[in-house]
């Protein structure tokens, strides 16, 4: 099974257009294994991306640097998963 | 569960689970519902579709659910839409009009290859499970993979992408047997494709930024049904065409199905807006079937009011 272990998903907020293309270009950087749950496309709408644990710290460097702003949306999505084959199997056996 | 009112629809479960209660649906309203084998998936699993139908050669209304197999509330909410068809026929008489007019056709589950994936191998996946030559990257997106637009800006034609569009358009049978449902049919008035999350109501196109014909119309139309969806929770959507809403999709869904002349062509973004993304909590899946419904009975109600 693949193992989400220390993948977290950020929810980016860029602000100009300018933080847009760079977010674009990162998107299609296809050897850092990004997934966008949602893309960059306006300062309207946050940018979702799960990232994993091997380029984390990277990554954040990278926007650090180009300062675009993130959260922490799930801190570690296989806790979350975990979580959810925990109730789906307390529920199972109700 | 011996029956679909014991099926635990505050829960996700898996395909089989979800095949076993497509069958015990069919068999508890035989004079409602049908179940229609539409093709095969790459791995050879059906692709069902359930048929709700009071008589013959009736005008149809398309709803899928779950194209993109992480999207696991997408496909919980399908199974709800089934059993609050069947409990609500003859009971609500808005309902009842629609079906003893036209006939639904709900696929609850669009891509079971992948849907199957998430459950056993990766709960991220998204894509269909079709190998692609010369690569090692499995899959393509199949909301990518329709005619329209195929080939164009918002895909990408690299195998390893989550957005991969695929060799040619509908290369992937989970989309080839869907276009060849919609046209041997050939008198379909709504389609309603369901994804999640994000929260939103959208209509043609994803691929051009020229607005489609009946744009006013599809537009007055999402903002009823995003006002009804949002008079039991206070969830908020946001609406309009694809392209101007969330992005550029070329080879999208209700784009295609729009070309074919199915006026009312719709998306959903289900809940949420990011706390959770595709692990949203079981117990949001009531909620979020229910509020969705309100907005599917809009969408319903408006193809049953204004025939064309």
């Amino acid at each position: 099974r693949e193992n989400f272990v220390g993948h977290q998903v950020l929810r980016i907020q860029p602000t100009n257009e300018e933080q847009i293309s760079v977010l674009r270009s990162l998107a299609e950087k296809h050897d850092l294994g990004l997934d966008f749950w949602t893309e960059p496309v306006s300062v309207t709408k946050p940018v979702d991306v799960r990232i994993p644990f091997k380029v984390l710290q990277p990554i954040k460097i990278f926007l650090l640097e180009n300062d675009i702003q993130y959260s922490i949306m799930i801190q570690d999505l296989q806790d979350l998963l975990d979580e959810e084959e925990r109730v789906m199997k307390t529920r199972s056996a109700q | 569960p011996r029956n679909t009112d014991g099926y635990d629809y505050a829960n996700y479960h898996t395909l089989n689970e979800i095949n076993s209660f497509i069958d015990m649906l069919v068999a508890e309203n035989p004079n409602l519902v049908s179940k229609i084998v539409i093709g095969q998936s790459y791995e050879g699993r059906p692709l069902n579709v359930l048929k709700f139908s009071t008589g013959a050669n009736r005008p149809g209304i398309w709803i899928d659910t779950g194209i993109h197999s992480r999207e696991w509330v997408t496909q919980a909410s399908g199974t709800w839409f089934a059993k609050k068809i069947v409990t609500d026929y003859g009971r609500d008489p808005a309902l009842t009009a629609i079906l003893n007019k036209m006939d639904i056709f709900l696929e609850i589950v669009t891509n079971p290859d992948g849907y199957a994936y998430t459950h056993t191998s990766n709960r991220m996946w998204r894509k269909t499970r079709k190998p692609n030559s010369g690569y090692s990257c499995v899959g393509v997106d199949p909301n990518r993979n329709w005619d329209a637009g195929f080939g164009g800006a918002g895909a990408s034609g690299y195998p390893c992408s989550e957005t991969y569009r695929g060799p040619y358009a509908n290369s992937e049978s989970e989309v080839k047997s869907i276009v060849d449902f919609v046209k041997s049919h050939g008198n379909l008035k709504a389609f309603v494709s369901i994804h999640s999350y994000s929260q939103m109501l959208l209509y043609p196109y994803g691929y051009t930024s020229t607005p489609c014909k009946d744009q006013s119309e599809l537009h007055a139309l999402a903002k009823k049904a995003i006002t009804d969806l949002a008079s039991l929770y206070g969830t908020q959507y946001t609406y309009g065409s694809i392209i101007n809403t969330i992005y550029q999709a070329s080879g999208g869904t209700i784009d295609w199905t729009y070309n074919q002349g199915i006026k009312y062509s719709y998306t959903f973004e289900l809940r949420d807006t990011g706390r959770y993304g595709f692990a949203l909590p079981a117990n949001q899946i009531i909620p979020t079937a229910q509020e969705t419904w309100l907005a599917l009975m809009a969408i319903m109600q408006h193809t049953y009011n204004n025939p064309y």
